[in-house]
């Protein structure tokens, strides 16, 4: 899940 | 995904059918900032700019969409249902919210963690929620006595980001790499805002009486 810059969460 | 996270998201979204309840059911939209509703709806168009281009999972898409749409019909509604408009209390939502947009820009500017657009302005929407319920807040000491629909909504709200703080902690235990101290901190900030709120809701409800913000 993680995304470049971790924004995974809403 | 952990619990934390997932029922943070659920009670942002019982939150945000609260307020759609209210709206339709009464026609009215007393008691509502319609400052906090318009700064909410930035929040999410600035942090949901990837919605197109970074897929996370259909969840993550589907509730992006959900949060992007509610918030912005609940505004439509407030500036152009002939009903509901005219229920906004207009004289009492006097907050210049401009300020909360400029010193959360400024500081999105300063702190973030990239100097790119997309995380320049996902910085900004972290900080501008956090200061958004602000308006909120100062409308409720105004209106006095508050209704039943708007405190849940206000609670549920407060509560949601309460839950994601447990989330962070969740996840640096897990993960000690992981770190989102832009979020964390607004998380704090945010949660801290909604502590005199929660304080006299949670009297009211002890009391079984009204909710009574002192003025």
């Amino acid at each position: 899940e993680q995304l470049q810059g971790g924004h995974d969460e809403l | 995904m952990n619990i934390f996270r997932f029922l943070g998201d659920m009670t942002h979204l019982i939150s945000i059918l609260i307020l759609l309840l209210k709206i339709y059911a009464t026609k009215s939209c007393s008691g509502i900032s319609l400052k906090t509703q318009e700064l909410y709806a930035l929040v999410f168009l600035t942090r949901y700019l990837d919605l197109f281009t970074d897929f996370i999972s259909v969840y993550n898409t589907v509730m992006k969409l959900v949060f992007i749409a509610s918030s912005l019909a609940i505004v439509w509604c407030m500036r152009n249902h002939p009903l509901v408009r005219r229920s906004y209390d207009k004289q009492l939502d006097t907050f210049r919210h401009y300020f909360l947009l400029l010193a959360s820009f400024l500081l999105a500017l300063l702190l973030h963690e990239k100097f790119a657009f997309q995380e320049v302005l996902w910085a900004f929407s972290i900080y501008l929620e956090a200061v958004a319920i602000l308006p909120q807040l100062v409308l409720l000491q105004r209106s006095g006595n508050v209704d039943n629909l708007t405190g849940q909504y206000v609670f549920f709200l407060g509560a949601y980001r309460a839950l994601y703080i447990f989330n962070w902690i969740y996840r640096y235990f897990i993960d000690p790499h992981f770190t989102r101290w832009i979020a964390c901190v607004s998380g704090l900030v945010q949660t801290a805002l909604y502590a005199d709120f929660f304080y006299y809701y949670f009297i009211s409800w002890k009391n079984n009486a009204k909710l009574q913000l002192p003025a």
